[in-house]
């Protein structure tokens, strides 16, 4: 499903280059569940932003189901993202003008998904995420977990085929962040490709395998 | 140094009024380093927001230092934070338009620091959080985990008395979330009184004690 060739990517601010991705090389399988692991500052977040036609590379190649996708247009990347991705981010992203409900149900606006289906998809995982008491709520008026787990449901209620998730229980107790991996795991053993960044290692436990990054690069080489 | 009585919270939206403190009472002596924990939504961030003196409390009373500060007005407030307080914020907070360094700095400017001491403190920090290579990159050029050890040196630049730390390592992978539980260790070893809500089980060892929430309310009574 995916497939990365010597992918690179330099940041330059006045004084400092940073190479946030160093001639990346690896596959992921569908239906695979990968974990990313690495300290901060080491390109994690770059890499799943690259994947997730968010961000271009400054040089390699990506192939996301056999189609080369980093020099694809903003349209075009645009689309493959509503058609067929999910995106947990790590500061969240939600859309502050609309409430906890809204930002749930717009992947499925943007599918074409009629409005009974989208009513009942919403509720489904309003009811996961215990967060049937806080639909009206806006963002700002939630804490930082409700955020987290607003932006957990968005990312998965369109049925994405590939999930890119940044840290997802970052601001969770243990009890919602065990709830959070269930869901996922769920959605991987219903054929959802997962790539995961995590920095707790309970967390990578639900996943197949592990990739290990450092200064932009992968130091172990699983497969 | 703090004592909280009856300390009630309620936020209402058009639709739902909670009561995201409900009654607090409880004493944290100078010098104590307490850790708060509970899960996702039980008001740990609205108790942080209160002793912080960023947010009033809709009734109850808390004594800082024996002053009653929950009814000050916002000058007096304001006056109070940047002189004895310093706080990490769940998201961080850090000025968009300031770099690393500036963002760092200013607390310092505000309590009229020498510049030349400023540069010296400022570099300290920069050093012990491993962000010498960013001081001049600005928060949207820096990774989850930069822009959280930037908040927690802004937090503890200007030797605050009372540190107010809301979920400090959520961002951070194990080595640069020890380093920060090492730096606060010292800090209240040398006389810093610190609270720290933290969903980490392992940091939260670092505290003398936790004071355990839900919905609002404390379900332990260690003091
Ligand atoms: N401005 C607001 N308006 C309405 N409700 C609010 C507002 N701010 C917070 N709340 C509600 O108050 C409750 C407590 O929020 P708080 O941010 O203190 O939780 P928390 O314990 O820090 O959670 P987390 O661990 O997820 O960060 C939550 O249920 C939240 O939805
Ligand atoms: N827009 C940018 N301009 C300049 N440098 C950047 C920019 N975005 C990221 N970087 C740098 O690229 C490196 C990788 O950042 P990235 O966000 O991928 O790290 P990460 O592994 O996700 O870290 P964390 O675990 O802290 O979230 C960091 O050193 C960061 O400072
Ligand atoms: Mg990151
Ligand atoms: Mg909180």
């Amino acid at each position: 499903m995916i497939h990365v060739h010597q992918l690179n990517k330099v940041y330059r601010t006045d004084e400092i280059e940073t190479t946030a991705l160093d001639q990346l090389s690896f596959n992921i399988e569908e239906g695979e569940f990968v974990s990313v692991m690495g300290p901060s500052g080491c390109g994690k977040s770059t890499l799943l932003n690259v994947l997730g036609l968010l961000d271009t590379p400054s040089g390699g190649q990506y192939f996301f189901n056999g189609q080369e996708v980093s020099t694809l247009n903003e349209k075009a990347r645009a689309n493959i993202r509503k058609q067929q991705l999910g995106f947990v981010f790590q500061s969240f992203n939600l859309i502050d003008e609309l409430n906890v409900y809204e930002n749930i149900e717009l992947p499925l606006i943007y599918q074409d998904v009629a409005a009974s289906d989208r009513a009942e998809r919403v509720r489904v995982l309003l009811e996961q995420m215990g967060l049937l008491h806080r639909k009206k709520h806006f963002p700002q008026q939630l804490s930082g977990g409700q955020q987290q787990r607003v932006a957990i449901a968005r990312a998965v209620v369109s049925h994405p085929h590939l999930i890119l998730a940044d840290e997802p229980t970052g601001n969770l107790d243990t009890k919602h962040g065990k709830e959070v991996m269930e869901l996922l795991k769920e959605l991987n053993e219903a054929g959802t490709t997962i790539v995961m960044v995590t920095h707790n290692p309970e967390d990578a436990a639900y996943s197949h395998r592990t990739i290990r990054m450092l200064d932009g690069a992968i130091v172990n080489h699983p497969f």
